[in-house]
């Protein structure tokens, strides 16, 4: 474990606890992406196969949980809360997503460490993180306007995996058999997909202004 | 160095 990866497991937590303030706490799920929800959740299902058969650490096995049980529960809430799920911008969410799915996963029977079931899962479950928040932007971009907690959770969800290739690159230069080039190359894209939102996310900040995405 | 653990990272 080193700083880098540390403060990125934190920063995506933190991005969990603003979309989870920001639904209880506004009881609102607007501005939202129930299908980014969705990818989420089948991201963290995908990748933690191993939750019960590799011990790592306590952390590690905490953090799986957190990371799993919160993402089922946004996704449920958002779709049965009686109240939350009326604020759901259904109208605006319609990436077609089981597009970024299957593509996801064709690639990982294409790319990936080891054709082995957990692997090609591993590898589909990093290819879909790095895809799964464009119903997000999108949405963002079709409703122009950005809530304060929404713009903070995607601020964040961002920035963890750009952590995370400072940590990669530390490892790179500290352990001699390290190679993750499938989750850097990812971890890559997945962060430049952010580059204009977190350019306006700065704009916004900067005038202490609301933030607008141009139509 | 041991090798490291696959996938220690979340």
């Amino acid at each position: 474990m080193n700083i880098f990866r540390f403060a990125g497991d934190m920063t995506h937590l933190i991005s969990i606890l603003v979309l989870l303030l920001k639904i209880y706490a506004t009881k609102s799920c607007s501005g939202i992406s129930l299908k980014t929800q969705e990818l989420y959740a089948l991201v963290f299902l995908t990748r933690y196969l191993d939750l019960f058969t590799d011990f790592i650490s306590v952390y590690n096995t905490i953090m799986k949980l957190v990371f799993i049980a919160s993402s089922l529960a946004v996704v449920c809430c958002m779709r049965m809360h009686r109240v939350v799920r009326r604020s759901y911008d259904k109208d605006l969410d319609t990436f077609r997503h089981y597009f970024l799915i299957l593509a996801s996963f064709v690639l990982a029977l294409l790319v990936n460490e080891k054709f082995t079931f957990q692997e090609i899962f591993w590898a589909f479950s990093i290819y879909l993180e790095a895809l799964a928040i464009l119903p997000q932007l999108v949405l963002l971009q079709r409703s122009g306007n950005v809530d304060n907690l929404t713009g903070q959770y995607v601020f964040f969800l961002g920035a963890y995996r750009a952590f995370y290739i400072l940590n990669w690159i530390y490892r790179y230069f500290t352990e001699q058999h390290f190679s993750r080039w499938i989750a850097c190359v990812s971890g890559l894209v997945q962060t430049v997909l952010y580059a204009d939102f977190f350019y306006y996310y700065f704009i916004s900040w900067k005038n202490n202004a609301k933030m607008q995405l141009p139509a | 160095q041991e090798q490291p653990r696959e996938h220690d990272e979340l």
